[in-house]
C-alpha cells in the first residue's frame, strides 16, 4: 500500500525498484 | 580513495578521511573547504576539507594544486596521490552527498535547500577536523550564496578561528585548491564506480557530462525515466531538468498534503445559516463505519 | 484491467477453487439507501456477503508487477439476507394483500435479487417479519410491522452485546480511539450502547423503520 496516489493503473517494474522485506 | 561505504549504500551521506598528521595537532593550521559536482543533475555532490600547518603552506603550493579546474581526471588523481604521499603534514576529509539525499532534502515536506545543505555540510566537516584535534586557526572557503552572510554564519560557528569566504578561493588559497582536488577525485571515482541499485536492462553509462544542458545527458534521462518510479537514484530528482521530464513522461502522483484544485469544500459558510432550500443530504453511514473509513461499495 | 484487493473469510478461498463461478459479485438494493450496492453471493454455501470498502485519499497498491490507483481495500462480511427482503416486503405491503414470495421479490433494476430466493434459510426466517398463509400447499406472505420491530429489537440487543465485548467506543464524547482511559466501559453508559446499536442496525433498514424502531 503506497501513501500516495499514482494517477494511473498500469504495469510497473515493481521488482526492479522495490525489494520486499519483512 | 576507499569509497567502499558508499558502494555498499549510495543513498545517503558517506564520510571518508585521512589520518590526522601529528604535526597538525600541535602547529597552527590553515583549512580549506571546497565542493565538487554542484551543477550536474547526475551523481553525488562532494564537500571536502584539506588542512596543513601554516608553516608548510609553501610546500603545499609547490605541489601545483592551484589549477585543479584545468586538469584532466587522471592528472587530478595523480595530484591527490601526491597530497596523500605528503601525509605527514597534509590531512583531508570529505562528505559524499548522494543524489538521493540531495533530492529528498530539496523535495521533502520540510524544504531543505541546496545552499543550506552546502553550508551545513561545510560546517560539519570543519567541526569534524576540530573534533579530531586538528589545531585549526584559519579557514578559507569558496562562497556559496552571498559571501558576507556565509562568512558571518561560519564566523558565528567558529568564533576562535579566522574565517575567510571569497569567490574563486580555490584559485587563491592552496588549501582550498587541495580541497577542490580531493572533492573532484572523490566525485569522479564515485560516478565512475556507481552501482545502480535498480535492475536496469542493458544500461549504457554514456550519459555525457552529467550537466543538465548537455544534450547527451538529457537524452539519457529521457531514455531511463520510468513512468511510475521516475529515475534511477543516480539522478537528482529535484533538478529542474529532471522535474520537467517527469512532468512530461511520468504518471501524475498526488500526496496527502498536495492541494488539489477540486477540493470539495464544505460549501459557503452562509449555507449553514440561510435556508437555501432543502439541501439534499444523503443518509450518512453510521459513525461506526465513518470512524473506520468504511462505506458500502456501490460499484466494483 | 482494474484490480481489487479483498479481505475475505478464509473458507471462501476453496469455494472459488471448487466451483467455477462459486463466488458471484452481484448488485442488489441497499436496504438502507434503496440504491444499488455490491454484494458477494457464495453459490455453494448459499451465503450472502455485503461489501464494504475502505477508502482513504491518496493511496495506491503495488500488486505484483503493476500499480493500481486508489488503494481501496474491500471487505466481504456476512449479512442477514432478511434485511434485503424487508425492502421488498415493505414495498409490496402497500397493496396490503398476501402474496407468494416470488411475486414480492421482483426488481427490474436489480434482477439478481431472485438469488435471494435460493437461500434455504430464508424461508424459515420469514416468520420473523411476516404473517403467513398456506393455501393448497402454497405459501403466501404479508409484511408485519409488529413482528419486524420485535425481530429488530433482538438484533439491536445482539449488536449491543457485541459492541460491549469488542470495547467499541460508543460514547458521544469526542475521543481519539488511540487514547482511552481504562474505565472507558464504565463511562459508556447503557443508553449510549443502546443508541449506538440502534444506529448501527439502522444502517440496514429504511429510514421510517429506523424511526419506528427508535420509538419502539
Amino acid at each position: 500500500l503506497l501513501p500516495c496516489e499514482v494517477l494511473a493503473s498500469r504495469p510497473a517494474p515493481v521488482r526492479r525498484f522495490f525489494t520486499p522485506a519483512v | 580513495m576507499d569509497l567502499g561505504e558508499l558502494e555498499r549504500d549510495n543513498t545517503g551521506r558517506c564520510r571518508v578521511s585521512s589520518p590526522v598528521p601529528s604535526v597538525c595537532r600541535t602547529e597552527p593550521c590553515a583549512l580549506g573547504v571546497d565542493e565538487a559536482g554542484r551543477g550536474p543533475v547526475l551523481g553525488p555532490m562532494v564537500y571536502a576539507i584539506c588542512y596543513c600547518p601554516l608553516s608548510r603552506l609553501a610546500d603545499l603550493e609547490a605541489l601545483k594544486v592551484a589549477d585543479s579546474k584545468t586538469l584532466s581526471e587522471s592528472e587530478r588523481e595523480r595530484l591527490f596521490e601526491k597530497i596523500n604521499q605528503d601525509g605527514d603534514f597534509v590531512g583531508w576529509a570529505l562528505d559524499v552527498l548522494s543524489p538521493n539525499l540531495i533530492s529528498t532534502s530539496m523535495l521533502g515536506r520540510l524544504k531543505y535547500n541546496l545552499n543550506s545543505l552546502s553550508h551545513d555540510t561545510a560546517t560539519g566537516l570543519i567541526q569534524y577536523a576540530l573534533d579530531q584535534g586538528v589545531n585549526v586557526t584559519q579557514v578559507f572557503v569558496d562562497t556559496v550564496g552571498l559571501p558576507e552572510t556565509y562568512q558571518k554564519r561560519l564566523q558565528d560557528c567558529f568564533p576562535g578561528i579566522e574565517v575567510t569566504v571569497k569567490a574563486k578561493a580555490d584559485a587563491l588559497y592552496p588549501v582550498v585548491s587541495a580541497a577542490s582536488i580531493c572533492a573532484k577525485v572523490a566525485r569522479d571515482q564515485a560516478v565512475r564506480d556507481w552501482r545502480f541499485v535498480e535492475e536496469l536492462q542493458d544500461l549504457d553509462t554514456d550519459y555525457g557530462s552529467g550537466y543538465p544542458n548537455d544534450p547527451k545527458t538529457k537524452a539519457w534521462l529521457k531514455k531511463y525515466v520510468e513512468p511510475v518510479f521516475g529515475f534511477p537514484q543516480f539522478v537528482r530528482f529535484s533538478w529542474r531538468t529532471a522535474q520537467t521530464i517527469l512532468e512530461k513522461e511520468a504518471e501524475g502522483v498526488t500526496w496527502e498534503d498536495t492541494p488539489t484544485e477540486d477540493q470539495d469544500g464544505a460549501g459557503r459558510i452562509t449555507s449553514y445559516f440561510l435556508h437555501e432550500g432543502p439541501r439534499a443530504r444523503p443518509r450518512l453511514p453510521h459513525r461506526y463505519f465513518q470512524e473506520r473509513g468504511l462505506e458500502a461499495a456501490s460499484t466494483l | 484491467v482494474r484490480q481489487h484487493v479483498f479481505l475475505l473469510p478464509e473458507h471462501l478461498k476453496d469455494t472459488s477453487k471448487k466451483m467455477k463461478n462459486g463466488l458471484m459479485f452481484i448488485k442488489l438494493v441497499s436496504p438502507c439507501s434503496g440504491e444499488g450496492a455490491m454484494y458477494l453471493f457464495n453459490m455453494s454455501l448459499q451465503q450472502l456477503f455485503e461489501i464494504k470498502v475502505f477508502k482513504e485519499k491518496h493511496h495506491s497498491w503495488f500488486i505484483n508487477e503493476s500499480v493500481q490507483s486508489g488503494g481501496l481495500l474491500h471487505f466481504a462480511t456476512p449479512v442477514d439476507p432478511l434485511f434485503l427482503l424487508l425492502h421488498y416486503l415493505m414495498k409490496t405491503d402497500k397493496e396490503g394483500k398476501f402474496q407468494p414470495l416470488d411475486q414480492v421479490v421482483v426488481d427490474d433494476m436489480y434482477p439478481d435479487c431472485v438469488l435471494l430466493l435460493k437461500l434455504p434459510a430464508l424461508e424459515k426466517q420469514l416468520r420473523h417479519v411476516t404473517e403467513e398463509k398456506e393455501i393448497d400447499n402454497k405459501k403466501y406472505y404479508k409484511y408485519s410491522k409488529e413482528k419486524t420491530l420485535k425481530w429488530l429489537e433482538k438484533k439491536v440487543n445482539q449488536t449491543k452485546a457485541a459492541l460491549k465485548t469488542n470495547n467499541v467506543n460508543v460514547g458521544n464524547r469526542v475521543q481519539s480511539t488511540a487514547f482511552f482511559s481504562g474505565d472507558q466501559v464504565a463511562s459508556d453508559n447503557e443508553e449510549d450502547y443502546l443508541r449506538y446499536a440502534h444506529g448501527l442496525v439502522s444502517d440496514y433498514i429504511p429510514k421510517e423503520l429506523s424511526d419506528d424502531l427508535a420509538k419502539y
